[in-house]
């Protein structure tokens, strides 16, 4: 897989996630 | 040759192998009610936390402990009179609890199995009604859906040491139903989750927020995770398909591992698990350790993957007691444990 099947990655997509989230 | 001991278990110590496993022991359960599961659990017994070997079958579950040349001798049975025993739901690094789900068809109850100070045996009611998925996680901690779709409720509970007492916290639901739950590996403050609209949930079990709701396709509804790994910033998850439509020639993928940015929600099929040629079977109960994954067949027969090899490393079929009806790996080592309807729990070392 790469990005071009996958999107851009993020090593901390968990911490940019729950910055994003509805609390 | 095998040789079979006095009960409450009868032992098998013989040389049979089947692929990857050996066949070292056999625990018979003497009740005439039907086996349902089996697991293992840390339990304190005279003093001393050994991992044992927990049976259910339907009004009763047992605590065995393990004595030398991998003999059992049942300690504790919990009894149950108006709802049949449905699962066993271990809570893995907990010691002296363990917790069951009881129901018909569907789960009514969650039960807290413990013992008291003074060694009796005890049991709590922890959450009752229309439960749809539930998993127990690291750090005593467990893990529900329930209700309808608009009463739809995810609740993560912490219970104490001794089991006396419980904190709630509510996460948030994705307003559908979840079929299944799996945690993260090292992730610990994540969860996820699959549901009946094909989708993959992502929650902050620290927050309880609801992180991402991702579509993976309906090329395989009503998909089951059992485990996830976590790297490079992707997610790796492991599903199998209880619905999977069998091809003659190849079969259905039993399990599946895909590959998630969970940033984009965009996703990729890395590898299907399959039967050899010549077995068929849909799923039908099963679990994921580390890199193995072992599943029991529509066919009566308990099939084994090792996961980063990509292909089936062990077959058990139906032996002459019959078929086999639910699988389940050891916590503590490699061992496999098969269960048949009629009582008999085998553990084979992989």
């Amino acid at each position: 897989c790469s990005e071009s099947d996958l999107g851009p990655i993020s090593l901390n997509w968990f911490e940019e996630l729950t910055s994003e989230a509805p609390p | 040759q095998a040789k079979v001991a006095e009960d409450p278990a009868e032992i098998w110590c013989d040389s049979l192998k089947l692929g990857n496993l050996q066949l070292v022991s056999k625990l018979k359960n003497p009740s005439d009610s039907c086996s349902v599961d089996v697991s293992t659990v840390w339990w304190e017994v005279t003093g001393c936390k050994e991992s044992c070997i927990i049976t259910a079958c339907e009004f009763t579950v047992s605590l065995w402990k393990s004595l030398d040349n991998w003999q059992w001798r049942k300690v504790y049975t919990w009894h149950f009179t108006e709802i049949p025993v449905l699962q066993i739901i271990p809570l893995w690094d907990a010691c002296n609890l363990v917790c069951v789900a009881l129901g018909h068809l569907e789960i009514r109850e969650i039960r807290l199995l413990f013992c008291s100070d003074d060694e009796c045996l005890k049991q709590s009611l922890v959450k009752s009604g229309n439960i749809k998925a539930v998993l127990g996680l690291r750090h005593k901690r467990l893990v529900c859906s329930n209700g309808t779709l608009h009463d739809h409720q995810v609740d993560l509970m912490t219970f104490s040491r001794s089991g006396r007492s419980k904190e709630k916290q509510t996460l948030m639901s994705p307003e559908e139903t979840i079929l299944a739950f799996a945690e993260v590996q090292g992730m610990q403050d994540a969860l996820l989750g699959t549901t009946l609209m094909s989708n993959i949930v992502i929650w902050n079990l620290k927050t309880g927020q609801l992180l991402k709701k991702m579509q993976i396709g309906n090329s395989y509804q009503a998909s089951i995770c059992h485990t996830a790994y976590s790297d490079m910033g992707l997610l790796f998850v492991v599903l199998s398909h209880p619905h999977g439509k069998e091809i003659e020639s190849m079969g259905s993928p039993v399990f599946r591992l895909i590959v998630i940015n969970p940033k984009t929600a965009l996703s990729v099929d890395i590898r299907p698990y399959s039967l050899p040629q010549g077995h068929t079977g849909r799923f039908l109960d099963g679990e994921v350790k580390d890199n193995l994954a072992a599943a029991v067949l529509t066919s009566g027969t308990i099939a084994v993957w090792d996961l980063f090899l990509g292909h089936c490393t062990a077959l058990l079929l139906p032996n002459s007691d019959g078929n086999w009806s639910f699988v389940k790996w050891s916590g503590t080592d490699s061992c496999l444990l098969a269960g048949q309807k009629n009582g008999s729990v085998f553990v084979y070392s992989y």
